[in-house]
């Protein structure tokens, strides 16, 4: 029996929406710690991994490990059709063949049940090291996502720089170039809001925007995005979710011919 | 002109 519930539908709506744009099916990983996914876009350029701990829901239950493979569309239209407030509860028997979505109402007055077929996948799961990145970056997530929009008018590529004095990001085509820079911001008064840099190295890399902009799809889920970067080695961009767990993006670098 | 990774070259696949 596995049983997963959370208080309010909106996290996991939010999570759905950071994935769908990279994510046809996926394979999550159920155990008594939570629920994992890790998943590479259909191009396989970036990696997306996906972290729900178990003591991040109101109630969980999980006796079997369960690999359990789901088509993200679907998926993503059945949370559409939860209210934000509503109860979610995922709930599967051992070696399911479906998954059942539960929500209820907060006044307990409105109970929709929706059952989706599981899919079998191949599950290829890729080794990611530890790493100390040359440079760390925290920054408000709408202002990256702000910023990804705009260099994308500008070219395919932006490519990201960092160094003791801030970061900065560039584009460059055919109609001209762009580039926003960012200084760390002195005082930190308000945590949301602040640019913070850890640089061992100077680094500098350039990414496809395609890939950055639907990783920007997660800003409704953390007010801050944490960039992590060191040469030749993918870009790490990672947003928490509340209490509960974090999503991160890697995303291979574009390199020099 | 730059040329696009793929991520599996990065990670180890299991």
């Amino acid at each position: 029996m596995f049983e997963a519930r959370l208080a309010q539908s909106a996290i996991l709506k939010k999570v759905l929406e950071a994935v769908k744009d990279l994510l046809t099916e996926a394979t999550f990983e159920c155990s008594d710690s939570g629920i994992q996914v890790q998943a590479m876009d259909n191009a396989h350029v970036s990696l997306v991994s996906l972290n729900l701990r178990s003591d991040g829901f109101d109630k969980y239950r999980c006796d079997r490990n369960l690999s359990m493979g789901m088509n993200i569309g679907t998926m993503t239209k059945i949370l559409r059709c939860a209210s934000s407030e509503d109860t979610v509860t995922l709930r599967a028997v051992d070696s399911p063949d479906n998954i059942i979505f539960i929500f209820e109402s907060q006044n307990k007055e409105k109970l929709a049940e929706y059952e989706m077929k599981l899919i079998n996948m191949d599950l290829e799961h890729l080794g990611i090291p530890e790493t100390m990145y040359s440079c760390v970056v925290k920054m408000p997530s709408q202002e990256f996502a702000r910023i990804c929009r705009d260099l994308s008018q500008f070219g395919e590529a932006i490519t990201i720089a960092c160094s003791k004095e801030g970061i900065k990001f560039s584009a460059a085509g055919d109609y001209g170039n762009a580039n926003v820079k960012l200084a760390q911001t002195a005082d930190s008064d308000k945590e949301e809001e602040a640019v913070l840099i850890d640089m061992q190295e100077p680094v500098k890399l350039t990414f496809a925007c395609r890939y950055l902009n639907s990783f920007v799809k997660a800003t409704p889920l953390c007010a801050q995005v944490k960039l992590s970067m060191s040469s030749d080695v993918p870009l790490v961009c990672e947003y928490q979710i509340g209490e509960i767990g974090h999503i991160r993006y890697y995303l291979a670098p574009k390199i020099d011919d | 002109s730059k040329s696009q990774m793929g991520i599996a070259s990065y990670f180890k696949v299991h």
